[in-house]
């Protein structure tokens, strides 16, 4: 399981703009 | 086109749609020492593409706020009280919907557009990049 500071890693980089 | 730099300076929404921009707003908000704003303004959109019948959207709700909200962070500060106790009733409740953190969102960049976002402009990190 990961732990909740993964998670919230996770879903901050899922949203940040990757390059184009 | 627009280069990248006519087109940070449009919008807070089209620096932080730009990756170049976005690191650079943040290794700023770093130095300025509010990086946490601009993280949950990342962490709304985030939760929001998540989907909500999986577990860990749970499990990430009640991360974003108790990193962000239940605390007297930096963000925190700038949240109007009705909104986080929203939150904190939702999360209480086990009420988690997309649009939760819309609020909240909304208000972080309010306060990031009209001082962080300005000041990044004529800052020097921004003017050596220029």
């Amino acid at each position: 399981i990961d732990s909740e500071d993964d998670l919230l890693q996770e879903c901050i980089s899922s949203a940040m703009p990757k390059k184009k | 086109p627009d280069s990248p730099l006519a087109r940070w300076t449009k919008s807070l929404h089209s620096l932080l749609g730009d990756q170049d921009g976005a690191y650079l707003f943040r290794t700023f908000l770093e130095r300025e020492k509010c990086v946490d704003t601009l993280d949950f303004w990342f962490a709304c959109n985030g939760f929001r593409q998540m989907d909500l019948k999986d577990t860990k959207t749970l499990r990430v709700a009640k991360a974003i706020y108790k990193r962000y909200i239940e605390n007297n962070s930096i963000v925190s500060k700038q949240l109007k009280p009705a909104t986080k106790t929203y939150i904190r009733d939702s999360i209480k409740k086990q009420q988690i919907d997309s649009i939760m953190f819309d609020q909240a969102q909304t208000e972080i960049q309010s306060v990031m557009e009209e001082n962080a976002y300005q000041m990044f402009l004529t800052s020097d990190i921004y003017l050596e990049y220029v």
